[in-house]
């Protein structure tokens, strides 16, 4: 921090200060290595993370990226939400997908099949807070969802074969919001802190059954059909990872870590001043 | 190299403000786990704090003091030019486990510039 000029006589022998202190030479990568450990920790890292070449990377993540950077001509899904209700406080966007998936019959829905995924939420770090959670189910439009309108149930459970799951949402599964030409629709439950913060806590895992059944009926859909007609929530066969991880069931976390300023500016409800509603679309 | 010291030297004779740097993730081997962005403008301070400060140094008053003291004594060190305030930048990459974040990383860009 010194502007030049000998500085000695001033230390009166308190502190000299030793030369190599006045030009570290920043060629040494022992050094560049100390600076990039600390700052990997300020990030919030432990270490720079080495990921496997080619790790498919969620749309929605990316979108939610580019119209944080008001982008908006890079965001590609013309069905993408801007998750305000979320985001307020929210410094860091985390993305989970689910492990795996057990279709199993369970007496409690009557004999009917529902589906059961978890996802491993253990890797958020311990000083970061979840202020809000969403699961986001990919519709498929490869079949109509048969005549009349379905109903989606999606309870939280502690394993797959609890007995007694608790409803969380229940949803009315319509057509209509499929006008535009998209070739899936996401439905998005909103899922609250403290349940996260319990399975955080607990297990590490967050568990959820998902039945679809027949508006007007009460006998869910037959297996086949549930896979296929409604939920992307199985890899059809021969499917690659990246269109897979495009539709595979996301689990989102807003968090915390008490470090620096929320994602969107206070103030700034709005970014982008772009004119829509809670849960606006974001206008080509 | 020579020619960038003198440049440097050159421009630390002017007075304290933000000149231009931008931070290539590729140089620093960091494109691996980054997805986005693929650097970002960072900014630096240089220049001189040299008396009298004008208002827009955004100086402290002890800077001001160690200034003036600095124009009577110069053993005594002149105020440095530090930024003065920073912005954070949203960062989209991979962690650890794979997994997709996107975070806000406080202080990451220099907004301002001044003698402290």
């Amino acid at each position: 921090g010194r502007q030049g000029g000998d500085t000695s006589e001033i230390d009166h022998g308190r502190v000299h200060p030793t030369p190599s202190a006045l030009s570290p030479s920043l060629r040494d990568p022992g050094l560049a290595q100390t600076i990039q450990s600390l700052l990997l920790s300020r990030l919030g890292l432990q270490s720079q993370p080495d990921p496997r070449p080619g790790v498919p990377v969620p749309r929605y993540l990316v979108d939610l990226y580019h119209f944080h950077q008001q982008q908006y001509h890079l965001v590609e899904d013309p069905s993408f939400n801007f998750p305000s209700q979320h985001i307020q406080e929210a410094n860091t966007i985390r993305s989970f997908h689910h492990n795996d998936f057990i279709f199993f019959k369970l007496s409690f829905f009557k004999k009917t099949t529902i589906v059961h995924i978890s996802f491993n939420i253990s890797s958020i770090p311990q000083d970061e807070s979840v202020l809000s959670a969403e699961l986001r189910l990919r519709r498929s439009d490869e079949a109509a969802l048969g005549p009349g309108p379905h109903r989606l149930n999606l309870y939280l459970t502690e394993h797959h074969e609890d007995p007694e799951p608790t409803l969380l949402e229940t949803r009315l599964l319509t057509n209509g919001l499929r006008s535009y030409k998209t070739s899936g629709f996401w439905e998005a439950f909103s899922l609250s802190a403290e349940l996260l913060h319990k399975a955080h806590a607990g297990t590490g895992s967050l568990g959820f059954l998902l039945e679809v059944r027949p508006e007007n009926n009460t006998t869910s859909l037959p297996e086949q059909t549930l896979s296929s007609a409604h939920l992307r929530v199985c890899r059809s066969v021969g499917q690659d990872d990246h269109s897979w991880a495009q539709e595979r069931p996301l689990l989102v976390t807003y968090s915390h870590d008490g470090r620096g300023q929320a994602l969107v500016k206070h103030g700034r409800r709005n970014p982008g001043g772009i004119n829509w509603s809670e849960r606006g679309r974001v206008k080509r | 190299n020579g020619g960038r010291s003198a440049k440097l030297k050159r421009l630390s004779r002017n007075r304290c403000r933000r000149h231009p740097l931008y931070v290539d993730f590729n140089d620093v081997g960091w494109e691996k786990w980054i997805i986005a962005p693929s650097g970002y403008d960072a900014f630096f301070c240089l220049g001189e704090c040299r008396f009298p400060l004008a208002d827009h140094m955004n100086s402290s008053s002890h800077a001001m003091v160690q200034t003036l003291v600095n124009s009577v004594n110069g053993a005594v060190p002149r105020a440095c030019c530090v930024p003065t305030s920073l912005s954070p930048i949203a960062l989209l990459y991979l962690d650890s486990q794979d997994r997709v974040v996107l975070k806000n990383y406080q202080d990451m860009v220099v907004e301002g510039c001044g003698c402290r």
